[in-house]
């Protein structure tokens, strides 16, 4: 099970734009 | 074409649209120690796309760390009715992926308004361009 910290990281992660 | 850096200056959509661009935001924030700031922007927009069976932790995550302290910078940047509307949208089972919609139209407001024309005049983009 991920921890809140990590669920948060991934979350912010996923709406970053990735690399062009 | 435009170098990225003179890009970042048309909007702050702009700036976050690009890596290097939110990289040296962020570096900016650190320094200005408001870094959450951005870090909540983005878990709001990453909050839309998350899977249901995930976002009733992820609200509970992100109520927890920026809005249920008031001194942090974010709790004190968005209105007493969108915090209590977030309260009782965090506790359902099933939260609506919009919950934090408004939460992060007022701290986008806050960036375009303050943080973001600082850092366009701040030493790190200048010595950057």
């Amino acid at each position: 099970i991920d921890s809140e910290d990590d669920l948060l990281q991934e979350c912010i992660s996923s709406a970053m734009p990735k690399k062009k | 074409p435009t170098p990225p850096y003179l890009k970042w200056a048309e909007s702050l959509h702009s700036l976050l649209d690009d890596q290097e661009g939110i990289q040296l935001f962020r570096n900016f924030l650190c320094q200005e120690g408001c870094a959450d700031l951005l870090d909540f922007w983005f878990a709001c927009s990453g909050f839309r796309k998350t899977s249901q069976e995930k976002r009733a932790k992820l609200a509970k995550a992100i109520y927890r760390k920026y809005i249920v302290d008031g001194s942090g910078i974010v709790s004190r940047q968005i209105k007493a009715a969108t915090k209590s509307f977030i309260r009782d949208c965090v506790g359902r089972p099933h939260p609506d992926p919009a919950m934090f919609e408004q939460a992060q139209t007022e701290i986008q407001g806050m960036m375009e308004e303050n943080t973001y024309p600082l850092f366009l005049k701040s030493d790190l983009y200048l010595e950057y361009t």
